[in-house]
């Protein structure tokens, strides 16, 4: 089943959709899962790690039984497990700055000053030429007299 | 208390069961 503690990757515009339920909730529904001892009902997620489900699973009494049919919500479900965010953390990187191109984005003339600067030096390589050119424009088309 | 929990609980895997 899908995972409603884990956010979501959408396959064709690659952005993240947020979890169904938010940490806060999360928290919450750990919490009360704890007080009624069914903490293996609920899928991983941030706010509860697989060995704790694993250790209540071992430990829980509560189990359904066959023969009663409103039991059908204790059922175990195979929840999808993707460590979507702790990828980073195991690592042993700092979380902040995984995934991104470059640590801080800077200002925008920050980020294109080296283009700009490779630009002016092309254009700089040629100036005096183009100076040149561009003072004797009209000197070139101005009809002279003596021309045969 | 542990009644309200329980149902919460019910609630939550009603809801995101498939």
């Amino acid at each position: 089943a899908r995972n409603p503690f884990l956010p979501v990757q959408n396959p064709y515009s690659g952005k993240w959709a947020k979890p169904r339920y938010s940490l806060r909730m999360q928290k919450e529904l750990v919490k009360k899962a704890k007080a009624c001892g069914m903490v293996g009902l609920l899928p991983p997620g941030p706010k509860l790690s697989l060995e704790e489900i694993e250790a209540a699973k071992r430990s829980e009494t509560v189990a359904p039984r066959p023969d009663k049919k409103q039991d059908w919500w204790l059922r175990p479900v195979e929840w999808s497990t993707e460590p979507l965010v702790d990828k980073a953390k195991k690592a042993g990187l700092v979380t902040m700055y995984v995934g991104r191109k470059r640590m801080f984005k800077g200002h925008k003339w920050e980020r294109v000053r080296s283009e700009r600067l490779r630009r002016h030096r092309i254009a700089m390589k040629g100036m005096a030429k183009q100076v040149k050119s561009y003072k004797s424009f009209y000197h070139r088309r101005r009809p002279s007299p003596l021309a045969t | 208390s542990v009644a309200a929990a329980t149902k919460a609980l019910k609630k939550f895997r009603i809801d995101n069961l498939p």
